[in-house]
């Protein structure tokens, strides 16, 4: 029996049955996309298993990677007044076969609450080029600017698109993971502490990853009519 | 004829009921859902002459006309799924990351000979 499972486990895309140790919560659109797929529309057209219409981009299969980069400084020890976060993200996207295009790569960031009078923050979103000592990593070969954006906290999510990114990521090497740093917007932080100024983005959740991959092998390319 | 046929209507190819739990095979742990699915199977007999309730191939039909002429060395046809629907899975993988993934040909829709 066990020998059959393995076989049947292997037909669906594993080496061997998944064991996770500390699983997440599961994030609300992969949800939702579960139940639009699995409702009644799907009996009404036959469902086209290489696109995912939710996202828009072609792709079979979606996936979700939970941060595993750390903050580089606590929030407890944090005494710099023009910084309220630093955090490395890294997301072991190795899961991925060789095979799979990806194409799509959406960085979320969230925040626990949302207010349309919150501060007004800047936000940097940094990819690292080369890994350095502690301290010295701010330095224009190490990483390369990828987002310059300011925001206030009027939706629980930002986003951002690492589609090219997550591209080369699929070479391991390659993937030393992002930074990224918010700080409260220069013009508001003259009369108050930066314990003050940082006050609403302690509210800062988590960070996830979600990628479409398409299988060649699974999509092929229809044949062009004559 | 028909009369003479020694097959009943409950033993001739089609779909049988199959209800996989997840549950069942120890897949709860990482299948987060469904919880199960109605995967179905294909049973019974594919008997001399095929008649259209029984959905055979151009083959099968002949197949069955030579078991009649040679029912020794030729078997009757199989009864096997001639229509398959996917499947959506939610699971987590290995590295606890959470997959969406669609699955071919999971559920048997219909049965043929």
């Amino acid at each position: 029996l066990k020998r059959r499972e393995e076989l049947f486990l292997k037909s669906l895309g594993f080496s061997s049955k998944p064991n996770p140790v500390s699983p997440p919560p599961v994030p609300s659109i992969l949800w939702r996309i579960f139940n639009q797929r699995m409702g009644s529309s799907i009996q009404k057209k036959k469902p086209d298993l290489c696109f995912v219409e939710e996202l828009n981009v072609p792709g079979s299969v979606i996936r979700v990677f939970p941060d595993q980069g750390r903050f580089i400084l606590p929030y407890s020890d944090y005494i710099n007044p023009t910084q309220c976060l630093e955090k490395r993200l890294f997301f072991n996207i190795s899961t991925i076969e060789k095979d799979e295009r990806v194409t799509m790569g959406q960085l979320e960031l969230r925040f626990s609450q949302n207010t349309y009078y919150g501060r007004v923050f800047d936000l940097r979103l940094y990819r690292t080029l080369q890994i350095t000592l502690k301290g010295m990593g701010r330095s224009k070969m190490s990483r390369k600017l990828l987002v310059a954006q300011t925001f206030r906290l009027l939706h629980k999510s930002l986003f951002f698109n690492l589609t090219e990114i997550c591209q080369s990521w699929q070479d391991p090497l390659k993937n030393l993971g992002l930074v990224l740093e918010i700080f409260p917007k220069k013009e508001s932080s003259r009369m108050s502490t930066a314990k003050d100024e940082c006050k609403d983005i302690q509210t800062f959740l988590y960070t996830s990853l979600l990628t479409v991959t398409l299988n060649p092998l699974q999509c092929k390319k229809p044949r062009r009519k004559r | 004829s028909y009369s003479k046929m020694p097959f009943t209507a409950s033993n001739i190819c089609k779909k049988r009921r199959l209800y996989v739990e997840f549950k069942d095979v120890g897949w709860q742990n990482w299948v987060i859902a469904p919880q199960g699915y109605m995967a179905n199977y294909c049973y019974g007999d594919c008997p001399y002459p095929l008649t259209e309730i029984l959905n055979g191939s151009n083959h099968a039909i002949l197949q069955t006309l030579v078991h009649s002429i040679e029912p020794e060395d030729i078997p009757l046809p199989c009864c096997v799924p001639t229509k398959m629907s996917p499947i959506s899975m939610l699971f987590y993988d290995n590295n606890d990351n959470v997959v969406l993934r669609h699955y071919e040909n999971m559920a048997v829709d219909e049965c043929g000979c």
